[in-house]
């Protein structure tokens, strides 16, 4: 564990807290993507199946507990509470692309073919693209509330300090994993625009609009 | 390379 990787575990806890204080205090989950949420559930369920096979830490176990549940804690909120405020119709991405597309990625590139080793390499190539509902969301809607770029700024960052953290244990370690880099880049850079505007306009008072 | 190097991440 290095600083990097811990800082990018805690802006990922933080940016669930952010999108549950969201849906808490607007009583709403407008601006959320239901298909986004829904896919990163399918990709804790599939890497974290080592829970039963393979003990790190307990700190590792518990993030990994905390993940699951609060992804299908989200679903549950959009699904039954909030229902009326999730709208269907901006939520459009064809997500069978997605599922699809890292299956084909998954089968071509795991590194072993068992059950565990290739669905852990689905869930990196499914949490590689799994932002994309998301953020097609916000381009048709054009803006968002402010907490909601939070949270996404949150998830985004979690990305970007885990190549820090891949330099870092390449350096220190020598070890390097070339789907999750190769994965992990890819995501991050699915972020630039978002981040732009972001820092541009967002931390500096003002709305999220986008141009 | 087995992979399993990094799977101590999350």
């Amino acid at each position: 564990m290095n600083i990097f990787r811990l800082v990018a575990d805690l802006m990922h806890l933080g940016s669930i807290l952010i999108l549950l204080l969201k849906m808490f205090t607007s009583r709403s989950c407008a601006g959320i993507s239901f298909k986004t949420q829904a896919l990163y559930l399918i990709v804790f369920v599939t890497r974290y199946l080592d829970l039963f096979t393979h003990f790190v830490s307990v700190y590792n176990t518990f993030m990994k507990i905390f993940f699951i549940s609060s992804a299908g804690y989200i679903l549950y909120m959009m699904r039954v509470p909030l229902k009326d405020t999730y709208n269907k119709h901006l939520d459009a991405f064809r997500w069978e692309f997605l599922l699809g597309g890292a299956g084909v990625l998954a089968l071509v590139f795991t590194h072993k073919y068992t059950v565990i080793e290739t669905l852990w390499t689905y869930s990196i190539f499914l949490e590689m693209m799994a932002i994309l509902p998301q953020l097609l969301q916000l381009q048709r809607t054009g803006e968002a509330e402010t907490i909601t770029t939070h949270y996404l700024f949150a998830l985004g960052a979690y990305r970007a300090l885990y190549i820090v953290n891949w330099i870092y244990r390449y350096e220190t370690e020598h070890h390097v994993d070339a789907i999750s880099t190769m994965a992990g880049i890819v995501q991050t850079a699915l972020y630039c625009d978002f981040f732009y505007v972001y820092f541009t306009r967002v931390l500096k008072g003002k709305r999220f609009k986008l141009p | 390379q087995d992979g399993h190097q990094l799977k101590d991440e999350l």
